[in-house]
């Protein structure tokens, strides 16, 4: 489903060279549930974001269902993503002046959906997440710091995407909401969704059924989870 | 050294109340070294903003060494919190347009030091939260998520302030990066500096020698940590 071949992407800053990422290839099939793992600052968040089609490499491909991104022009490109991915940011990313339930809908806008239909899902994505739909007309400032990445999840889920791509979706929440998002990510991936997320919480990555190993913008491990 | 006396702190909105802390009635020594957990949104940013400085309770005091804080207008509120506090912020409140050494050296701007004093405490700041003094030169937006928070827990400790107070410091961060900011902040106890942390992470949270439990805006436990 996803496919990344021989992807290095290299900032240049001054005199510089960074290489945030070097030879990556890696393939995900469909209905896997991938965790990636490694040390801060090694091109987890580099990864995530060519991967969902939110930056380019400097070399390589992404194919996406076997369609070469390379060869989408951006309105494609933006199209592709909104149909089949949804993102959850490191930062969450929230509009602070639009409401929680505007900042949840948006991957639904162009659907052709009745606003009350948009209500709907929004609701059922926020208590998917863990949340509480008494949020939904609050702004995002008037949020607590874990409630925030919970909204950050429900829009990522509200479009029912075939790939949900997640970065440390639960470095700010207590065991009890993070076992709700994870119980939530199982089930979208018992019904077939492909979960890709990035975390630094090895008890969530046990969730997972494959474990990816980032080292200095390598993959340096694959493996199955080992409880032990 | 810090008294919280009373404090409630409401929100209104429409026609609804909100009570995101009541009642808290709260005595921090000095050195000591505190935790504080307890489920997302229940109200521990909202406690730690009000210890410190950074927003006034709807009802009660806070005490600063025995500074009754209600009494001190805006300029001497910001003269105390510059003077004896440094905070991490649970979303770090990064200035993107001003490179990371401007950002870390923000508290030291009114202290009369030269820019290479300036600079030295930086490098050794950053160096002390697990961080890399080649981050000095870029810009916040430039660095991964764990790399930002290491920048804010740097900022917070720069000029030496007597009390620390971080809103989930390693949220973040790997578990190599943690120990080292763990590491960081028990030192700092241990020569005189006071240290409220909030933390969902019960490791984290046994580097403490007090852990405070909120639940529903209340102080619902205050005990010794327990390795067991
Ligand atoms: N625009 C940029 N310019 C220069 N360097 C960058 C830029 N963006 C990212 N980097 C660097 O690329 C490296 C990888 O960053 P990335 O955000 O992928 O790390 P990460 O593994 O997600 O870390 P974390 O666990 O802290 O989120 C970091 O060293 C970072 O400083
Ligand atoms: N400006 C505001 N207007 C209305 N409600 C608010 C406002 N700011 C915070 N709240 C509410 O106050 C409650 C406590 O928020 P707070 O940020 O203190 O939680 P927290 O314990 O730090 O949570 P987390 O662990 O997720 O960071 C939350 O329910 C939040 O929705
Ligand atoms: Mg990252
Ligand atoms: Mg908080």
């Amino acid at each position: 489903l996803i496919e990344v071949v021989n992807v290095s992407k290299v900032y240049r800053m001054g005199g510089n060279e960074f290489w945030a990422l070097r030879d990556i290839n890696l393939e995900v099939f469909e209905r896997e549930f991938l965790a990636i793992m490694g040390p801060s600052g090694h091109g987890k968040t580099t990864l995530m974001n060519i991967i969902g089609l939110l930056d380019k490499p400097s070399t390589g491909k992404v194919f996406i269902d076997g369609v070469d991104t390379a060869k989408l022009n951006d309105d494609e490109l933006s199209k592709l993503r909104n149909r089949k991915i949804g993102f959850v940011f490191q930062q969450y990313n929230l509009i602070n002046r639009m409401s929680v339930l505007e900042n949840i809908e948006v991957p639904l806008l162009l659907r052709g959906l009745s606003r009350s239909e948009r209500v709907r899902l929004a609701i059922r994505a926020i208590e998917m997440a863990g949340g509480d739909k008494s949020w939904l007309s609050k702004k995002p400032n008037q949020l607590s710091g874990g409630q925030q990445q919970r909204v950050a999840i429900a829009r990522a889920i509200v479009g029912d995407p075939e790939i949900i791509l997640a970065d440390e979706p639960t470095g700010n929440l207590d065991t009890a909401s993070s076992k709700i998002v994870m119980q939530t990510f199982s089930r979208l991936n018992g019904i077939g969704k492909t979960i890709v997320m990035v975390t630094h919480n090895p008890e969530v990555a046990l969730c997972s059924k494959r474990i990816l190993y980032i080292r200095d913008g390598r993959i340096s491990g694959d493996e199955v989870p080992d409880p032990t």
